[in-house]
Formats: C-alpha cells, structure tokens, sequence
C-alpha cells in the first residue's frame, strides 16, 4: 500500500536549517495497525504529514497504492487526500467558526456524493460514536480539550476512509474514553481492514497496534512487531 | 492561600444550560502539588480557569490571599494574574506571530519591571532549561507539538510565579521530556515553594503530585493524599 524510499524534509529558516526528516524508507502494507514513537522533535509529525499526503519531501519517493506521490500536483494530492485518509492533527485543526457537526460533515461536502440530509446523518452518527450527541451544536470554544480531539478523531472518520493517520489522538482524553476511542480504531482494522497509523507517546496506547516504529533525530531506529518492550 | 467555597459556572448556549461547575469547594495552602483528574468534560479546565482568575464563577467565592476575586474588576484581575500565577494553557494559546523567545518574553513585559536585556536573558534561560535553546526563533507553525508545549511551560515559569497551573503539561511530551519537565516542577514545589495545581488524565505524571482532587460532572468526588490510588 505504502512504500517511502530514502524520504527526507529539510526546513529553512534564514541561516538555519532543520533536517526534519533524514532518509527514511519503509512499507506499510493494507490492514496493518503501526504506532509510532519517539521523542519530542523528532520528526513524527512530519512523516505523517508525508504520509497523509498534505506535505511534500524535499527528496526521496513515496509510491501509494502504485502511485508516485511526490510528483503529483496540489489539486491531485487533495484529491486523493480526501478520498483515502482520515487525518487526526496533533492540535486538531477544527474551524472556529463551526460548530462539531458542521466541522465533521466537511469531508462529506469535498467528497461530493452526499446529499445534506446524509452528511447530517453520517456526521452525527460518528459524533454519538465518539460520545459528542450532546454537543453537537458547541463551537470548538464551547468544548472541552478532550471533546474538541474527539470532533477531530470524528471528523478523520466519517468518510470511511481506507486509511485512518492519528497523530497523538489520545493526549488529551481520560482513560476510559481513551479505550472507547482505541476500541473504535481496533474495530474499523480489524473488521473494517483499515489500516491505521497512529502517533503516541504513551506505551499503553502503542500497545494496541500490531507493529513498532521508532523515531529518533529524523531516522527510524527501530521498526518491530514485538510489542512486548 | 486558596479557598473555593461554592463555585458554581453556567454556560448558556441557546436554550441549552451546561452546568460546568456544580459547587465546588476547596482548600489549597501554599506550597502545595496537587493533582486534578477526571472524565473528558468533567470540568477540570473551567476550574483551572477560575482558580487562575481568567474567568468569573457564575456564583460562590474564592478568596486568594484573603482577597475575594469574584468581586474584582476585570484590571485587577489580571494584573493578579499576572503577579501571582504562571498557566500553562491545554491548547498553549501562543501568539502566532512571535518566536519562541517573543513569546515567553510576553509575561515580562507585562510585568513592566525588566529591561529589554533582562527580558531576552530570562526567556532564553527558562527555554534552555526546557529543552528549546536552538528554537528560540522559531514560530508555533515552526515548532512540533511537544515544543510548542514546552514554550507554553517555559512561558508560565519565566516570571517566577508563586503558583503555576498546569493544564495537561506533559500532554504532547515523550516520557523523557516529560520527567525533565516534572522533575523542574518538583524542584519548584519542593525548593521554591511554589504551588503546583497540575490537570493530568495520565496516573504515572499525578504520582508527582502529594494530593489528588478527582472531579466528576463538574463536582469534585474524591480529595486524598493516599497518592498510591
Ligand atoms: N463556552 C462554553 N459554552 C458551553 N459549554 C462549555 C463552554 N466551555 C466548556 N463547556 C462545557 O463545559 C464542560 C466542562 O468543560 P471543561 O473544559 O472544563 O472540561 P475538562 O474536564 O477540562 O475536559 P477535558 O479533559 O476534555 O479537557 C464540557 O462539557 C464543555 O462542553
Ligand atoms: N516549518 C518548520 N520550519 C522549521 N523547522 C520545523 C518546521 N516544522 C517543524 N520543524 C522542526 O522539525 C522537527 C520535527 O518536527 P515534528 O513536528 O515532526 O516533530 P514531532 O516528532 O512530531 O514532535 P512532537 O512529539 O513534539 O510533536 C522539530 O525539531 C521542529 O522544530
Ligand atoms: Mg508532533
Ligand atoms: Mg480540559
């Protein structure tokens, strides 16, 4: 499904410059559920910025589904954004000015092939999913940090995308709705075969995958199905 | 140093009444590290905002330092504020525009008693101390999550405050960072009795603390000092 080769992200900023990303090659096949960790800084978000389609390397090459990213346009990559990818962003990224069910149903509007009666429909029934049916109406303002992740995480999910990018969707939830949101991602890979890669910094959350990668200064170091350590 | 007695808040949404707050009251001496857990929603952050004095109860008391706040004009507020308290935000709230360093210089100028050079020496110190001295002219968009985080943290601290609020601190942080943050949080409770009121919904970051207030629907349903919960 996914194949990087030799992938690197350069930042600069005046004099400097910040090697985010420092070769990085892997394959990630249909199905699979990968956590991946690392420490602060170490270029996590920027790989699954990569993956996710919404940021280009400076080089290397990334073939999805057969097909070379890296070369695509804008307007092809938001294509094929949409279509395959339920994004989770670290600071979730919701629209201020909407309220949950108007920033969950906008996938549903880019996708074009839903009425508004369905985009209401789908949208609160993920919301109720997540544990949101009461606040449907709330603009991220008028949320808790947990209930604007959980719009996030709602919004990632409602067009049943192939592949669900989570980056750090549990850092700001309690356990008990850490484990609801986890037992929904475990079921959409298990049953509903999506793949599934997910961003945490806790051991307890990493747990629930089924392979390790780890990050340290922009490389992978360590790229495991053992998930005992 | 602190004490809540019946602190109600209401929002008012529409013809929706949330009541985020159900009468809470509470003691905190000085000096003390207390920990504040609980469900998504339960009103953890609405507390931290009335203790740190950024918004009124709807009814109730607090009297800080024997002062009663609720009945403080909007100016005295925050220039309490300012003196006394030091809040790391869930959501960090930075200043998009300005660096790392611009940003944590914010509380020093407001302070109106630092030269420009002891501004720039004191942010640049505490963002060293937390890990960001090659970031200092960094943006937010610039920064990764836990760094942003980070200068969130090195910005409540940068104005020696008497009491630091903390709201899911180590949220974005890997398990190094977050030690190097808690043990800095610990040398400031424990050396610089300073109060510590810090929001966690993870039991391994509470343990740092010596009392654990547990809230649920917006009422507090466990204060205990048997940390080993
Ligand atoms: N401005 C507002 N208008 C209406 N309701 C609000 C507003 N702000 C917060 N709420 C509601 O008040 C409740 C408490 O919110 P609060 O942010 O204190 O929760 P929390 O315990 O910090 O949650 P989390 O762990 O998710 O951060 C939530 O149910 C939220 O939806
Ligand atoms: N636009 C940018 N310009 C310059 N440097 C950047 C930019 N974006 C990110 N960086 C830097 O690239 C590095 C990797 O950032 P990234 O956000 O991928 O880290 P991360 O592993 O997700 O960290 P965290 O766990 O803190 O979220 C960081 O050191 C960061 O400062
Ligand atoms: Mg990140
Ligand atoms: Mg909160």
């Amino acid at each position: 499904l996914i194949t990087l080769q030799e992938v690197r992200k350069r930042y600069l900023l005046g004099d400097n410059v910040v090697d985010a990303l420092r070769g990085v090659s892997l394959s990630i096949n249909r199905g699979e559920y990968v956590a991946l960790m690392g420490p602060s800084g170490s270029g996590k978000s920027t790989l699954m910025n990569t993956l996710g389609c919404l940021d280009r390397p400076t080089s290397g090459s990334y073939l999805l589904d057969g097909q070379e990213v890296t070369t695509m346009s804008l307007e092809e990559r938001a294509d094929l954004r949409n279509k395959k990818f339920g994004f989770v962003f670290q600071n979730f990224n919701l629209l201020a000015r909407a309220n949950a069910l108007e920033n969950v149903e906008l996938p549903l509007i880019y996708a074009r092939r839903y009425t508004s009666r369905q985009r209401r429909e789908k949208a609160t029934e993920v919301l109720n999913r997540v544990g949101l049916g009461e606040r449907l109406d709330h603009r991220p303002a008028q949320l808790s940090g947990g209930q604007q992740q959980r719009v996030a995480i709602a919004r990632a999910l409602v067009n049943d995308p192939a592949i669900i990018m989570a980056d750090e969707p549990t850092g700001n939830l309690d356990s008990k709705t850490s484990e609801e949101v986890l037992a929904l991602f475990r079921e959409l890979n298990k049953q509903g075969n999506i793949t599934v890669i997910m961003v945490t910094h806790e051991p307890d959350v990493a747990q629930h995958a089924d392979r390790l990668l780890l990050l340290r200064d922009g490389a992978i170091v360590q790229d495991t199905t053992d998930m005992k350590q």
